[in-house]
């Protein structure tokens, strides 16, 4: 079912700032469902900010993707 | 505190940089500053020195830039990515790169050159992010005042190189504090529209009934205004203000701005010019009243007319009893008062006058 616009927006957000911090790999394997790479990736980012481990694009997870950083990556090379 | 893969690290303790263009927000001078003052913040803890180069091939090459710039990896405009750089090694090496899309500054009105600068040139030289939120290899932006390395930093910049062998005196930022310590205290609780708000240091911790997972912020990224040491707060929520007591001082919160006019001194509430700081506050719904708490002693004042009660101060013993005599931070829900001092947690029954339970502080952390 295809997302809601606002909730795209955000899929969106969340895949570009995973791929480019925690090398989630490009293109249609990093989509959604239960332990896929994008909710593989989802857990490593919220284990590094300390957030509550939940695997979702909750709120806490969505605000500190907002918020203005540094371009290198989080984790490894 | 984190490395890059390998521990990258140049060789040679002697770096060359260069800067090879200025961005239009600054003057050149005060460009060639903060970068200085970036590289001495690394140079004062390790034997790590620093030489300008105005030509050719330097190990750390600055530059500003916008999009794509040469490197294959794009800024993205305004805010979001605001610089990066890379780790030690040849050719791109060591260099970093700023986002000319953000608007550069000296201060806190936007991005402080310093203050990034300090954290890339810490990536240049071998550090990768923190997920220590008080360390400044944090990868969150957050303008920050004073010497802008923690323990933290310093503790993995060392691992690197080693100390500086003639030290200079740095007095480092303490590490963000650990919410299941087994010693925490803490500095301040208040309530803030349905949410638990918790001061330590210079963080605090945001508690929403629906989010188990406390969330730890710097104070300053979100109040740039008060000061990064909370004594006291305390919600009124039928006037839907949250006061911010900190020395002599008071601050109204209405969310997340400050009310016009504030800070004004305490004494305005009625307490005497002697005493200098509150320890605890905390807002009675039941009977509009708010106590105040100043060592032993503790204060009541109405909210309604905005006059201290007569008969204060009381002894917080007298009142309070198989309480400790001294609170560092006080709540009350439904009917209890919880009175927070060093790493005990006190529930007191306001209408039983009597202590119900004892508990750890970071109990109410989820720990």
């Amino acid at each position: 079912v295809p997302l809601p616009s606002g909730d795209k927006d955000n899929q969106n957000l969340a895949e570009k700032y995973l791929r480019r911090f925690y090398g989630l790999p490009a293109g249609l394997q990093g989509r959604q469902g239960a332990s896929s790479p994008f909710e593989t990736k989802i857990k490593e980012m919220q284990r590094f900010f300390k957030l509550k481990v939940t695997g979702n694009l909750d709120d806490n997870t969505l605000d500190l993707m907002k918020q203005a950083r540094c371009g290198v990556p989080d984790i490894g090379e | 505190y984190n490395h890059f893969p390998r521990h990258l690290k140049w060789q040679n303790n002697n770096v060359t940089f260069r800067i090879l263009n200025y961005t239009p927000d600054l003057k050149k001078s005060d460009v060639d500053r903060a970068i200085r003052n970036a590289l001495n913040v690394w140079a004062d803890v390790t034997p790590l020195t620093f030489k300008k180069l105005h030509v050719g091939n330097a190990d750390i090459m600055i530059s500003f830039g916008s999009k794509e710039h040469g490197d294959y990896n794009p800024f993205d405009g305004p805010d979001g990515l605001l610089a990066h750089a890379y780790p030690p090694g040849q050719g791109i090496g060591g260099d970093t790169h700023f986002d000319e899309d953000e608007h550069w500054t000296k201060d806190s009105s936007s991005y402080n050159l310093f203050v990034v600068a300090a954290h890339e040139l810490g990536h240049a030289l071998g550090m990768s992010h923190s997920s220590n939120a008080g360390a400044l290899m944090y990868p969150v932006y957050t303008y920050t005042t004073g010497y802008p390395l923690s323990e933290d930093d310093i503790e993995g910049i060392q691992a690197l190189y080693g100390p500086n062998p003639n030290p200079r005196k740095v007095k480092p930022k303490p590490d963000a504090p650990n919410k299941c310590d087994p010693s925490l205290s803490f500095d301040a609780v208040t309530e803030l529209r349905g949410e638990t708000i918790i001061f330590k240091d210079r963080f605090y911790w945001r508690i929403h009934p629906q989010m188990v997972e406390p969330e730890q912020t710097l104070i300053k990224s979100t109040w740039p205004s008060i000061p990064n040491k909370v004594d006291a707060a305390y919600e009124n929520p039928e006037k839907d203000i949250v006061i911010i007591f900190s020395g002599i001082r008071m601050w109204a919160l209405n969310g997340y701005n400050i009310v016009d006019g504030y800070p004004k001194y305490i004494h305005k509430l009625g307490l005497p010019k002697t005493v200098r700081k509150v320890d605890a506050a905390v807002y009675i719904r039941d009977t509009g009243k708010t106590l105040l708490f100043t060592e032993e002693d503790y204060w009541s004042y109405d909210e309604a007319t905005g006059t201290m009660d007569s008969g204060y101060p009381r002894t917080i013993e007298e009142d309070f009893p198989g309480m400790d005599d001294e609170v560092d931070a006080a709540a009350y829900h439904y009917g209890y008062l919880y009175f927070f001092h060093e790493q005990l947690q006190y529930e007191y029954s306001y209408t039983s006058r009597k202590v119900m339970r004892i508990l750890r502080t970071n109990s109410i952390l989820n720990c």
